[in-house]
């Protein structure tokens, strides 16, 4: 947050129309279902703050570490809810966590000021990222609600947390967690952001990390924003010098005392490499870096390259460190591709992606005793300005939507690749409990960090669009969201370094000045909600469990199809058997215009590659503002030359774009066989 | 079959309440109770069985039941459905 403000473009001055015209979100309130908050960190001050919004009904719980006033007119509330958490796990260990808001993770506290965090200066971790943090929505008013604990976020805690956020009357919802996808009607997140939605606010959840793999992405449900991560222009570099004399990438925020300039220390793979000199133990555990596995003898005053996975990469780090280790390079494997995430190390430490360990690897495994293999690791510091940027995170959870796929998603991308946000004064920042430095801001990766962004830009355009719903307000951001980066080519994966597609970022990166004008929104309301279940033949009982209205399904089942829900974004699922050259379907939406006032669009159209996508009419005349026309799109699609293997796909997407010469509002149109 | 108690997650018609009872929360204790062993079978909690109640974005609540339970409360009139509860990990 002291970069993705302007890489969103909301930093100007004088102030950008969209924070200008929200007042910086003052009138809303942002709920944060996560580990509760650091209520007396700079990024949550109130100076300057008018009074708390008279709507709000919400109460400030106490109790160990988080006194009764600890709220104030910046964070108008916080509860806790541990009940469903303690009914499975037993009581809480209180020696470990606390039974208030306090957050004693760092989680919330990060997610909390990423969504609305105060303007706060001087603002760095270890001297990494240094600059002006700030939230979103920096004027918005939080609430913070804590349901993940030790052990998990339980269900029945969270939606105690919707319940109570709804009852206490928040505009936004963030939700910044995740698990196993499944129908909707056994959904209890779907369920309680359905409630949440019908009542008007947003809620805006992570897609997960389960990327770069696909069919990877959680939190689907239509009524929600599914928000997958990308990287900005700003990186880390700390590159890993080889005695041979080759350089590879790394990136790393490690701050304490460097390794000494111009020595080349000794390296040691840390798993088994049998006839190589330099292996620290053998095993599986040894190659992770797994608490207990290094031979101290093998690896004290050398850099140790631990492989990637199972246990957190933080914590490799201080398995080094204990074993005596001077350094670590953590070395992706093969499954985890290029994708990189720059972590507080407590001891000078880097990552490479799957090819520099490969080589890393090698060089190790060549080496001898006379010859042993050399290298050091040399920290940038912080560089701005990086090209390409954005990329899609390699850890993002990747499309199709596993249970409904007529609905795409991720529905967008936000950052959430190496995001400074505040960190309570209690934890380390490597998140393990050896780590005692303290930095009141710190580092992290995950779409968990990418949700609070979109869940602040929702609230300035709430603030300044007060009778625009939901829907509406998810169709800005997706309609305006852009797919080309900053060097003007299409977005790429990280995870591959090729051109990434719709399943990786929905409609595209946030570009929230766009949203805030987005000329057509598509609207939904909860009835259309209810016809879309009907279209997933789901039953009348399982669209109650969900939308507690009685569900006749006759009428909607009529109109069509699961993919005209009045989604801004279009997705056709064909199953390509070799019986039918061609195959056909079509999607109906309605577009208000929410522009000012009289406009014409026109519609241009890139069809998918081996489709022919046709748009009626090809042109929408508005008469006046609020006013809904509908449009119908076509898609034929030729069959695959070849019969596909089952199991197998094929994607192509293309995009149906509206235009007055002011706005474009694009809807991508993908079609999966 | 009976199987091990979990929490569950049941959605309710909240108008369906019947009169007898003078909030939903005694609606809900007593449902509980009779589906796992016609009124009086289950496990005594302090507190009652419910872990939480809900009203604002649904109605229903949050109990430890035994699966057996859950499916015959799932049958019970005003009852719209009976959800396990599932944990979720931060992102």
């Amino acid at each position: 947050t002291t970069r993705s403000p302007r890489f969103l473009g909301l930093l100007s001055s004088p102030p950008s129309a969209l924070l200008a015209d929200s007042d910086f979100g003052s009138d809303l309130v942002i709920a944060i279902i996560d580990t509760g908050i650091s209520p007396t960190h700079r990024s949550f001050h109130d100076r300057g703050l008018g009074p708390v919004p008279s709507k709000w009904r919400g109460v400030c719980s106490s109790g160990p570490g988080f006194p009764p006033n600890s709220c104030n007119r910046k964070l108008v509330g916080a509860r806790f809810f541990s009940a469903g958490y303690e009914a499975t796990s037993g009581r809480m260990n209180e020696t470990a966590e606390v039974r208030s808001p306090l957050d004693t993770d760092g989680h919330g506290t990060h997610t909390a000021s990423i969504a609305a965090g105060r303007y706060v200066f001087p603002a760095s971790t270890l001297g990494y990222a240094r600059g002006v943090a700030a939230g979103m929505a920096p004027k918005a008013r939080l609430a913070a609600y804590k349901v993940c604990w030790v052990g998990g976020c339980f269900d029945s805690d969270i939606l105690a947390a919707f319940d109570a956020a709804v009852a206490d009357g928040v505009d936004v919802v963030s939700l910044s967690v995740g698990g196993v996808v499944v129908p909707y009607y056994l959904d209890a997140i779907a369920i309680g952001a359905f409630g949440a939605t019908e009542a008007g606010i947003v809620v805006s959840a992570s897609a997960g990390n389960g990327g770069p793999g696909g069919l990877t992405v959680t939190n689907v449900a239509p009524w929600m924003a599914t928000v997958g991560a990308g990287s900005m222009d700003r990186a880390f570099p700390a590159n890993v010098q080889l005695g041979n004399g080759q350089v590879l990438d790394g990136v790393s925020v490690y701050g304490g005392p460097a390794l000494q300039s111009g020595k080349m220390y000794e390296l040691v793979y840390a798993g088994a490499s049998s006839g190589a000199a330099s292996s620290a133990a053998d095993g599986y555990s040894a190659s992770m870096c797994l608490d207990g596995s290094l031979d101290p003898a093998a690896v004290r005053g050398k850099i140790v390259v631990c492989d990637r996975g199972v246990n957190s990469r933080a914590a490799k780090g201080d398995v080094v460190h204990r074993a005596g280790g001077i350094g670590m390079v953590l070395a992706n494997g093969v499954f985890d591709g290029e994708g990189l995430v720059a972590d507080c190390h407590v001891l000078p430490a880097t990552a490479v992606g799957a090819a520099a360990g490969d080589k890393l690897r090698k060089y190790i495994g060549s080496s001898t005793r006379q010859a042993p293999a050399t290298g050091t690791i040399l920290f940038e510091g912080t560089h701005l300005g990086v090209h390409p940027a954005p990329v899609v995170a390699a850890f993002s959870a990747r499309g199709p939507n596993p249970q409904s796929p007529e609905i795409l998603k991720p529905d967008l991308i936000a950052p959430g690749l190496n995001i400074l946000a505040a960190w309570p004064s209690g934890v380390g920042p490597a998140g393990i409990p050896s780590d005692g430095r303290r930095t009141e801001f710190n580092i992290l990766s995950g779409t968990s960090m990418a949700c609070p962004h979109i869940s602040g830009l929702a609230a300035l355009l709430k603030a300044a669009h007060p009778t625009w719903s939901p829907a509406a307000i998810k169709s800005a951001l997706m309609t305006t969201a852009y797919i080309k980066d900053n060097s003007n080519g299409t977005m790429v994966d990280e995870s591959t370094g090729v051109v990434a597609d719709v399943f990786d970022f929905g409609a595209g990166h946030v570009d929230p000045m766009r949203a805030m004008d987005p000329g057509l929104v598509y609207d939904i309301t909860p009835v259309d909600y209810v016809n879309f279940l009907c279209n997933l033949n789901y039953t009348e009982q399982n669209i109650r469990a969900i939308t507690r209205r009685p569900a006749d399904c006759r009428g909607a089942r009529r109109a069509g199809h699961a993919g005209n829900l009045n989604y801004p974004s279009m997705s056709a699922t064909f199953a390509a058997d070799g019986t039918r050259a061609t195959m056909k379907t079509h999607f109906i939406r309605t577009v208000t215009n929410v522009g000012g006032g009289r406009a014409v669009y026109r519609a241009t159209v890139r069809s998918p590659e081996g489709c022919a996508v046709t748009v009626q009419p090809r042109q929408l005349a508005f008469r006046r503002d609020g006013q809904k026309l509908s449009f119908t799109v076509r898609v034929e699609a030729a069959a695959p030359a070849k019969k596909m293997e089952p199991g197998s796909s094929q994607v192509r997407s293309g995009a149906v774009t509206w235009s007055d010469g002011r706005h474009a509002v694009n809807t991508p149109v993908v079609v999966t066989w | 079959g009976g199987g091990e108690e979990r929490t569950f997650i049941v959605r309710v018609d909240a108008d369906a309440k019947p009169s007898a009872f003078p909030t939903h929360a005694h609606w809900y204790e007593a449902a509980v109770m009779a589906a796992e062993g016609g009124g009086g079978g289950g496990e005594w909690r302090e507190g009652g069985p419910l872990i939480h109640t809900y009203s604002a974005a649904f109605h229903g609540f949050s109990a430890r039941m035994s699966p057996a339970a859950a499916a015959a409360l799932a049958e019970a009139p005003g009852v719209a459905a009976v959800v396990p509860e599932r944990v979720r990990q931060l992102a």
